[in-house]
Formats: C-alpha cells, structure tokens, sequence
C-alpha cells in the first residue's frame, strides 16, 4: 500500500461516525438517567435537542435493511440453529404456534409473522373489550384535556395522534369533546406493547366499524418501554396507522404504532395501505375512507379475511384477525 | 410496536388491568 501511494488512515465515513457518537452518547445519558435516584423519582423526559439527535438516524433506511435481510430465504440447515437463537433470546414460545417445525419458515421474516393454533386465545365473553394482541400493559385511564399518557407522566397530544377530525372546524369545545357522541360518555385509552418474541398479529377488540383509516408516514424509534418514558409525543414522531369507527358506545379507534425493527404495518381488508416507503414527508398523513361513496370505492378497498365491507364501513368481529406487524 | 386503543364509553367504564401486566389475544380489558 506504500508504495501505491496510499494512507493507512481509512477514508472518513460520516454516516457510521454520526451513528457510533450519536449512539453512544444516547447510550451514556440513558444510562446516566437510568441510575439509581434517591428520591425513586423516574428520570425526566429527553430534552427536545436528544429527541431531535435520536430522530435523525436514519431508522427508516435501517428498518427497511434489516425488513430485506430478513427476507433472505435460508437454507434449511441454518433455520433452525437461526430460529433457536432467536427463541431463546425473545422467550417465544413455540409450543402455541400453529407450525411448531422450524424447518417451514423460509426467513426470519416469515416466523415473526408466525401464526397461532386455533384456540389457544379464547376471547373474554364477560368483557366488552378485549386485547386486540398478546404483549403488556404499558399505560390506560382516562384521557383528560385532550392529552393522553403514554407512559405515566409523559404526554402526547389527542390531536396530533389521530390527526384534524372531520367536521370540526373553529368548534371552540377541547379536541376530546368534539370526539364524544354524549355528555355522559368519557374518552379511554389502553396501551398494549409487543415485545419481539410476542405474537405479532392483531385482533379486532370488539365488534365496531371501521370508516376511516389514517396512515402517517413517520420516524421508526424503539417503542419499547425504556424509551416511550424518555422520548415526549414518541406516539405522534412514529410511523402508524389509525383504523377510526364507532362501536356501540360513539368513537372508537385502534393504531398500530411501527418500530425500528417492526417498520411496516398490514392491515388484512387493505391492499392498498402502504407502510415504511422510502417515500416520507414530514408531518403528513394519507386518509383512505370505508365509508362507500360509490361502488368504486368498495372495489379499491380490497377486503379480505373475514371482514366485511357494509354502505357505512368495514364491520369487524370482536376477536377477528385485523393485521400484522412485519419486520422492516 | 405498540397498538394503542382510544375509544368512547359510559363514564362508568371500569378497566380490569394493572400497568406492566402482561396479556393475551381475547382478554378483557374492561367493561361497563
């Protein structure tokens, strides 16, 4: 290499340089933050300057790799040792999946969107709602002043997460009121996080109407527990898609909120619903309604699985496969 | 992921759940 002339030194590569700084010092201060604190207060939010260093990784473009990386079909051998690893490391347990060999799933790809034998998830009939996914309670209540916990003491704003409503206008009533149907009704949240061994399927958590989906293109940041308490309106950065409706109560709506790992969202009565495109616009949303106006738009709608298509919506069952998460 | 449920109920609607818990496909969540 001397004697052609050229250095030792590699060539400055500023993307990896950004991300190993950029890493290790949000890696640092969380670990900082995370230490043990004498008053037992939890660590306060990330300051807006962390959030914006955390948003410009590019998330996008690494979700988008690792989704194509793990659409690699592996050769037989390999799956299993492959698959064991991630068993183990996530706690999966195999013994609910429908195909329990190994050796069927082609990529990693397909067992994560591995599918359950049937009646291993009863549905609660006693309950009104049930979990729509298998994962842990993060947060629930009741939202107060339009503002919603993600976590408890950290926000986002009811408005920003679902986006301007139809019909409002300059109604000078809270975001929260104009979305009720009655005085006496309330508006409640639940909060359900999927670890990356839990079955990443969701189910319609009761018997409602689909009218509008929402789709927000948006940031892929880690959604995982340790991050949703640090990082403010983490809820309304992501990449997500709101199914808005009513159920026998007035409102009612389900997001699937994306991740880094998890990038892309599939909703089963939705062909056209595109998630994780390398095509991104900041702050932007893409409505598609349900609600027919005329026959074409039932055609576009593409449903399937065991939904319905009626002249005011999708109807879904409680219990009722509604979509996947898919890595990358 | 996450999936996130917002939804309108009688001011009576009462959850069954504690934070962190962990759950399953078709559990309750609560009811009126």
């Amino acid at each position: 290499m001397l004697s052609t002339g050229r250095s030792f030194l590699p060539r400055p590569r500023p993307l990896p340089l950004l991300l190993l700084t950029g890493g290790g010092y949000l890696g640092y201060e969380h670990y900082r933050r995370r230490g043990p604190r004498k008053d037992g207060a939890p660590p306060p939010p990330a300051t807006p300057t962390q959030v914006a260093l955390y948003r410009s990784f590019p998330t996008r473009l690494l979700s988008r790799t690792w989704g194509r990386l793990n659409g690699v079909e592996l050769p037989t051998w390999l799956r299993k040792p492959v698959f064991s690893l991630y068993i183990w490391t996530f706690g999966v347990n195999m013994q609910e999946a429908a195909v329990e060999d190994l050796h069927h799933y082609r990529n990693l790809g397909e067992f994560f969107r591995r599918r359950l034998k049937p009646a291993v998830r009863p549905l609660c009939a006693s309950s009104c709602l049930i979990s729509p996914a298998d994962g842990k309670i993060l947060h629930f209540g009741r939202v107060k002043n339009s503002e919603v916990e993600q976590v408890k003491g950290v926000t986002y704003s009811l408005e920003h997460f679902l986006g301007p409503q139809k019909g409002r206008g300059n109604d000078p009533s809270s975001f929260r009121d104009s979305l009720l149907s009655s005085p006496d009704h309330d508006l409640f949240h639940v909060v359900v996080y999927l670890a990356p061994g839990d079955y990443h399927c969701f189910h319609s958590p009761t018997d409602w109407k689909v009218e509008l989906r929402r789709h927000f293109p948006g940031s892929l940041m880690s959604v995982n527990p340790g991050v949703a308490r640090l990082v403010k309106e983490l809820f309304c950065l992501n990449e997500r898609v709101a199914l808005t409706g009513q159920w026998q109560h007035g409102f009612f709506s389900l997001t699937a909120v994306g991740a880094t790992n998890v990038g892309s969202i599939r909703v089963y009565f939705d062909q056209e619903l595109q998630t994780n495109a390398p095509r991104y616009s900041k702050g932007s949303f893409h409505d598609y309604s349900y609600v027919a106006v005329d026959d074409q738009v039932l055609q576009v709608a593409g449903v399937g699985g065991g939904a319905s298509v009626q002249g005011g919506g999708v109807v879904l069952q409680k219990g009722e496969a509604v979509g996947e998460f898919n890595l990358g | 992921s996450t999936i996130v449920l917002l939804f309108e109920a009688p001011k009576d609607f009462s959850f069954k759940l504690q934070p962190g818990q962990p759950i399953r496909v078709g559990e309750g969540l609560g009811s009126v």
